[in-house]
């Protein structure tokens, strides 16, 4: 089963079209794995995206340097997963 | 679970216990409920549809839909509690009553089948279809850029690894294709709902064109009024507009196609939640979304029913 420990969800809010060229620049770099939970749309709409923890500093490095704004939405993926197979199997046990 | 009664809707469930809740469903509502298999997935599993009639033949009927990106995990659960509710309203509730006095409602819960037992089962968040790609190393086809409604143009994408792949031609998806050939021998559908998560919009077509929908202010009039009762339970509040204005481009989307096979009321819901979990909502907020959608769908299906064309 596929394992997202330390897998983040960051919240990008971009303020214009060109800073969402930009996070589209992202979208196209397969290597980086990059999951668009919401995608770039419009100024001032929100960018969810997953980022696996390998490319986690690579990708807020980018967006600093574009002076592009973030938050983490999720800071680990696998932890909330966790919960809700544990909730699953308690509600299947009982 | 021995019977719906004591089916837990406050969980998420798998593909099995879901079409088990369907058959215990029908076997207690033999007279209102029945289950149609309207296809077979890539992988094989049964496509299944649940009719609520109370008579007649090939009625005016409603078309909702749940689950086509498989990750949205509060929508199928959403629709397993829609499916309960419709058969707990029907003559106690005199809006459902009426609507469904004269028109079928189908309910598809798990209208992505294989991308759903692979979240179970491997990838917690794989969003599209299952089927190979002849060339690529990449699985699935992105299920809502399929459609034959402005398939292809800008707003999905031709590479097979991409989330938004459009597949190789419109309706590669059997999924989708099941659907399409329902609708088109039904012939008389008048709403469809389509429902995914999350970020919580109401949206009518288009999602590849800018060009205002015909009908654009009646369904937008429609929205405003659907959202006044989903917002009056919790105050959860959404934002609604054309798919192309609300959030971006989108191609080969189910709603334009649908639009455009004349079902005027076609509508996507993207349920909870505005972003503290997104695709990960606490099931604890199944039931309260469940509730408020439901709120929102009766709207429609009222006004569908009222408005008849």
């Amino acid at each position: 089963k596929e394992d997202f420990a330390g897998h983040q969800v960051l919240r990008i809010s971009v303020a214009n079209e060109a800073q969402i060229q930009k996070v589209m620049e992202l979208e196209n770099l397969e290597h980086l794995q990059l999951d668009f939970w919401r995608g770039p749309a419009r100024p001032g709409s929100p960018i969810d995206v997953r980022v696996p923890f390998t490319r986690i500093q690579a990708v807020k490095v980018f967006l600093e340097a574009h002076g592009i704004k973030y938050t983490t939405m999720i800071k680990d993926v696998q932890s909330l997963l966790d919960e809700e197979q544990e909730q699953m199997f308690a509600f299947q046990a009982r | 679970a021995a019977s719906t009664k004591t089916f837990n809707f406050a969980t998420y469930h798998t593909l099995e216990e879901i079409y088990g809740f369907m058959d215990m469903l029908v076997a207690e509502h033999p007279q209102l409920v029945s289950k149609l298999q309207i296809g077979s997935t890539y992988e094989g599993r049964p496509i299944y549809v649940l009719k609520f009639s109370t008579g007649g033949n090939n009625r005016p009927a409603i078309w909702i839909d749940t689950g086509i990106h498989s990750r949205e995990w509060v929508t199928q659960a959403s629709g397993v509690w829609f499916a309960k509710k419709i058969t707990q309203d029907y003559g106690q509730d005199p809006a459902l009553t009426s609507i469904l006095d004269s028109m079928d409602i189908f309910l598809e819960i798990v209208t992505n089948p294989d991308g759903f037992a692979f979240t179970h089962s491997k990838d917690r968040l794989w969003r599209k279809t299952r089927s190979i790609t002849a060339g690529s190393s990449c699985v699935g086809v992105d299920p809502n850029r399929n459609w034959d409604s402005g398939f292809g143009l800008p707003g999905a994408s031709n590479n097979p690894c991409s989330e938004t792949y459009h597949g190789k031609f419109a309706h590669s998806e059997v999924e989708v294709k099941s659907i399409v050939d329902f609708v088109k021998n039904h012939g008389n559908i008048k709403a469809f709902i389509s429902i995914h998560s999350y970020s919580q919009l109401l949206l009518y077509p288009y999602g590849y064109k800018t060009e205002p929908a015909p009908d654009h202010a009646e369904l937008d009039e429609l929205a405003k009024s659907a959202l006044k009762a989903l917002s009056s339970l919790y105050g959860t509040y959404y934002e609604h507009g054309s798919i192309i204005n609300a959030i971006y481009r989108a191609s080969g989307g189910t709603i334009d196609w649908t639009y455009e096979q004349g079902i005027k009321y076609s509508f996507t819901f993207e349920l909870r939640d505005t972003g503290l979990y997104g695709f990960l909502l606490p099931a604890s907020q199944i039931i309260p979304t469940a509730q408020e959608t439901w709120l929102a769908i009766r709207t429609i299906m009222e006004h569908t029913l009222n408005h008849p064309y």
